[in-house]
């Protein structure tokens, strides 16, 4: 018999890894 | 037809350590060959591709975003040491493309594009609706604000008659009507106090630069008041300056030994930079 593990499911949404573009240091013009 | 696998890029983060130690490169390498206006310091990185480089190293394919800072180019002040230019003061950014070498762990620049540009009249009165917007470099009234601003720092010292290397930017204030000004001088061969025509005055050998800000002001009486306040930095003995494999020196080092006002064919500060090949 194959038994699924249990895995908890992560609370609350997942981040989305935005890779670029990068921080914006002062501000956006 | 090559032998062995095809040689592809890779994608780090934009904020990735590596990346951005590449990014603060190519500011570094902005700053030292901006032939006019103010220092700019890294705001953005807005994408990066990393190729392998045969033999060895690795090219960083770069495009950042800049601002620029209240430092002027011929200002020795550390960039880290410089405030970036306030919205209500209207801000300028640069747009560069960069290829950044990373060999043996060290950064070079191949090749540089950029260009700056003013924020909108829109944008700077949403935060400030009454701050005076940038003023055409080429206008009568900037001109004559900064001949006048530099007649009184002139009058106002003894030793060398500084001469005027560029007008970097100028604002109309509205109440009272006056003209804001910044340029760049130079200290000349001639004595200040003696001075009958000063287009027979040379820049020293050893150059000495200075930034003055100045406002013009006019008064109740039909003249006008002059305000003017220079630094000036410590001489400048003349080294030649390494170069990027490739790249044209002339044309990008500041404008040493030069008096004239450099602008951009708009009047406007803005500042372009382009350099050396752009093949990875």
């Amino acid at each position: 018999k194959v038994a699924q593990p249990s895995v908890p499911a992560p609370e609350g949404p997942v981040p989305v890894v935005r890779p670029c573009p990068g921080r914006i240091r002062y501000f956006n013009i | 037809v090559p032998h062995g696998p095809v040689l592809g890029y890779r994608e780090p983060a934009c904020d990735d350590p590596e990346t951005e130690q590449a990014a603060l490169a190519a500011v570094d390498y902005i700053n030292r060959h901006l032939p006019h206006g103010y220092k700019h310091i890294l705001n953005q990185i807005d994408s990066v591709k990393v190729w392998p480089r045969r033999p060895t190293g690795e090219v960083f394919d770069l495009e950042i975003d800049t601002l620029e800072t209240t430092c002027h180019v011929l200002d020795p002040t550390p960039l880290a040491n410089c405030s970036v230019r306030q919205l209500k003061e209207h801000a300028v950014e640069g747009d560069c493309d960069f290829n950044v070498l990373k060999q043996d762990g060290q950064f070079s620049v191949l090749s540089a594009k950029c260009d700056s540009s003013p924020d909108s009249a829109e944008d700077v009165h949403k935060v400030c609706p009454d701050c005076p917007l940038l003023a055409p470099l080429n206008d009568s009234r900037v001109v004559h604000a900064v001949e006048a601003a530099l007649a009184t720092f002139n009058a106002q010292k003894s030793g060398s008659y500084f001469q005027l290397v560029e007008i970097s930017r100028a604002q109309f204030v509205p109440l009272p009507a006056s003209v804001s000004v910044e340029f760049a001088v130079a200290a000349t061969d001639c004595v200040a106090k003696e001075v009958v025509d000063p287009a027979k005055c040379n820049l020293l050998a050893e150059k000495q630069y200075g930034f003055c800000k100045g406002m013009v002001t006019e008064n109740v009486a039909g003249g006008e008041d002059v305000a003017v306040t220079c630094t000036v930095f410590q001489t400048q003995p003349v080294l030649p300056q390494p170069q990027p494999d490739g790249a044209e020196a002339g044309p990008l080092t500041p404008a040493q030994g030069s008096a004239a006002p450099a602008l951009s064919p708009a009047g406007l500060p803005a500042a372009s930079l382009v350099v050396g090949p752009r093949a990875v």
